[in-house]
C-alpha cells in the first residue's frame, strides 16, 4: 500500500469511528435515561 | 441495576501515549534524507492506521456490550411494568392518571399523541439514528401500540371459580385481583403467543350477575386461532368472540354446543402437538407408515 492508499484508509476508518462513537453516546444516553426512569 | 458496564471505555489519550518514533536522518546525504522522509510518513500511516483500527474494534465492541445493557434493561422494565400495572386499567378508569412507559420517556414511536417536548424529540430522534446506523431494530414498541378493546358477556356456572372463556383462543393466566366494584376477582390472560401478539384479556364476573362472565379484550390477534377455520387472523378476540356475544341474548345451548367444541379442538391441537414433540412417537409413527409402505410393495 503507498501513501496515499493509507491515508485514504485512514480516513475512512476514521469517519467510521466517529459515526460510532456518536452511536455509542446516543445509546448510551438512552441506557442512562433508562436506568434513571427505573430508578 | 449496575451502570457498570465492566469495560474500559476507549481512550481518547490514547494517541499521545504512543512513543514518538525517533528516525535518524542523515544530513550528509539530500537524497537519502528524502528518502528516510518518505519512508518516516508511510510508517507513520501503517501506524495511525493499526491504533485506528484498535480503536475501531474497542469502539464495536463497547457499542454492542452497551446495545446489549440496554436491551435487557428495557426487557425489565417491561416485565416490571407488566407485573405492577397488569391488564387495561387505564380503560375503565379514565380519571386514573396513565402510568408513564418508556416509550413516552424515550420518545420511542409508538402510535400516542405526540409529547411536544424538546427532550422527548431529542431522544426520539438519537432513537431513530441509533436504529438506522445499528440496523437492530426491535419490536419494542409493539405493547405501546394502541389496542382495541371489546367486551363479552358469557354465561357461567356460578360454582366455577376458574373465571375461564373459551374463545377459541389459548391464553396465559398472569395475574388475578379483588377490584373495588366487585367482590369477584379479576383474572388477567395474555395470548399465549405473546409476547409477539399483543392481545390481552381480563375476565371478571358480572358485578350486577354473577352468573355472567365479563371478558374485556384488549388489540388485535396477529396469528391465526388454534382452529385456522377460524380464519381472520386479524379480528378482534377471535372469531368466536362473535359468537359469544350472541349467548348475550340468551341462546346458552348454541354457546354450550361452541364451547364443547371449541374445547374438543384445543384438545385435538394439544395433543398432535405433544404427540409430534414426542420423538419416540414420530420414530414409531415413521416406522409404521414405512412398514406399511413395504407390505404394499410386496403386494
Amino acid at each position: 500500500q503507498n501513501a496515499s492508499e493509507l491515508r485514504e484508509e485512514l480516513n475512512r476508518v476514521n469517519s467510521e469511528n466517529k459515526k460510532l462513537t456518536e452511536m455509542l453516546a446516543t445509546v448510551w444516553e438512552n441506557y442512562h435515561a433508562l436506568h434513571h426512569h427505573l430508578e | 441495576i449496575s451502570l457498570n458496564l465492566n469495560i474500559n471505555a476507549f481512550d481518547r489519550s490514547f494517541p499521545a501515549k504512543l512513543p514518538e518514533e525517533e528516525v535518524k536522518v542523515s544530513t550528509s546525504a539530500g537524497v537519502e534524507r528524502k528518502w528516510l522522509v518518505k519512508e518516516k510518513s508511510a510508517s507513520e500511516l501503517r501506524e495511525e492506521l493499526n491504533r485506528v483500527y484498535s480503536e475501531n474494534k474497542k469502539i464495536k465492541e463497547t457499542l454492542e456490550t452497551v446495545c446489549e445493557k440496554y436491551y435487557a434493561l428495557h426487557h425489565h422494565l417491561e416485565k416490571l411494568q407488566s407485573r405492577k400495572s397488569p391488564g387495561i386499567d387505564h380503560i375503565e378508569q379514565p380519571t386514573k392518571k396513565r402510568k408513564q412507559d418508556p416509550a413516552d420517556f424515550l420518545g420511542f414511536p409508538n402510535g400516542k399523541t405526540e409529547n411536544s417536548s424538546s427532550n422527548q424529540d431529542h431522544h426520539h430522534q438519537q432513537y431513530e439514528q441509533k436504529n438506522q446506523l445499528l440496523s437492530c431494530k426491535r419490536p419494542i414498541t409493539d405493547s405501546f401500540n394502541k389496542a382495541k378493546v371489546s367486551t363479552v358477556y358469557v354465561p357461567a356456572d356460578s360454582s366455577d371459580t376458574s373465571l375461564t372463556v373459551k374463545d377459541g383462543y389459548q391464553w396465559r393466566k398472569y395475574g388475578q385481583k379483588v377490584t373495588r366494584d366487585n367482590p369477584s376477582p379479576r383474572a388477567y390472560f395474555r395470548c399465549s403467543f405473546a409476547p409477539s401478539c399483543p392481545v390481552k384479556k381480563k375476565v371478571q364476573r358480572s358485578a350486577e350477575d354473577p352468573s355472567i362472565l365479563v371478558a374485556t379484550y384488549e388489540g388485535t390477534h396477529n396469528h391465526l386461532g388454534p382452529n385456522a377455520s377460524e380464519g381472520d387472523a386479524t379480528s378482534q378476540g377471535g372469531s368466536s368472540t362473535v359468537t359469544l356475544d350472541m349467548v348475550h341474548g340468551g341462546q346458552r345451548l348454541a354457546l354450550e354446543k361452541n364451547e364443547r367444541g371449541t374445547m374438543q379442538e384445543v384438545l385435538v391441537q394439544q395433543m398432535a402437538s405433544s404427540l409430534t414433540n414426542d420423538s419416540n412417537f414420530t420414530a414409531a409413527l415413521a416406522a409404521a407408515i414405512t412398514g406399511r409402505l413395504m407390505e404394499q410393495s410386496r403386494t
